[in-house]
């Protein structure tokens, strides 16, 4: 189910590694 | 003007610039080949602004205040489960504030004639549009401004109802603030003690049901594979 909302997740949690 | 909430100037802050979000999509679609003044009433160019759409309308959570401090678990819920009333919200705001009657401003800054979607819509569609533009009727008279719909921005997503949320209290002291913001905010601008509050609460009930019969509507378009393919939509209206 976690692959299906790939894009939100990544778009969500893309800044907070930095 | 009137005394505004610090909590409203907030929400305004964190509002993306129409003009900028305009020009973001135009160069992408621009990018993707389509001809500024070519032929902007198709299906298929719709969705690709409702996919650019809801790329904005994730950046703009992403950045705001109280939904940055949340999981992304969180997050990704509460964005599942209103997308389509802020897609939706988006377009009517558009109409309320810069559009024409009779037309619809699309966030590219084209506009399209009512009577022309009307002619080349099935009844679904038209019944759809129909009630969406009621809906922008009532918050013209209202004069419903900018102020209003950033807080119901901030209502729509944090609604903490019906899902399994990690920080629900939090996100419900959230949306309690944002609605006593909104209130003090429209005791500020109208003499009719509680009844303009009430109409907004009133337009986010008929907003969330015509979003949810425009979500059904998209999705039996994607069953029948006339949704081009853009990414985040798709996801979307997977993820019910």
């Amino acid at each position: 189910k976690k692959k299906d909302n790939a894009l939100l997740r990544y778009l969500l949690d893309k800044d907070d590694t930095v | 003007g009137p005394r505004m909430p610090h909590l409203v100037m907030e929400f305004l802050r964190c509002d993306p610039d129409e003009r900028q979000l305009q020009n973001k999509i135009t160069a992408h679609l621009q990018q993707m080949g389509w001809e500024k003044e070519g032929n902007p009433g198709t299906f298929s160019l719709m969705c690709l602004m409702a996919d650019q759409t809801l790329f904005s309308i994730v950046e703009w959570a992403r950045t705001s205040i109280f939904f940055k401090q949340l999981k992304v678990n969180d997050q990704m819920k509460l964005l599942h489960s209103c997308w389509s009333d802020l897609l939706l919200l988006d377009i009517i705001t558009r109409q309320v504030l810069y559009g024409k009657e009779g037309s619809l401003l699309l966030v590219t800054g084209q506009e399209i004639k009512l009577t022309d979607i009307a002619s080349h819509a099935g009844p679904t569609l038209a019944s759809l549009v129909q009630r969406g533009q009621e809906l922008v009727e009532k918050l013209h008279i209202l004069k419903v401004d900018r102020q209003e719909f950033a807080c119901i921005k901030f209502l729509i997503l944090f609604n903490p109802g019906g899902k399994q949320l990690e920080d629900h209290h939090y996100i419900e002291s959230v949306q309690e603030q944002v609605e006593g913001a909104l209130l003090e905010y429209t005791l500020c601008i109208s003499s009719h003690l509680l009844g303009r509050f009430a109409h907004l609460l009133l337009f986010l009930s008929e907003l969330r049901s015509l979003s949810s019969l425009a979500e059904d509507y998209l999705y039996c378009k994607h069953l029948s594979n006339e949704v081009p393919c853009n990414n985040l939509l798709i996801e979307m209206l997977h993820a019910k």
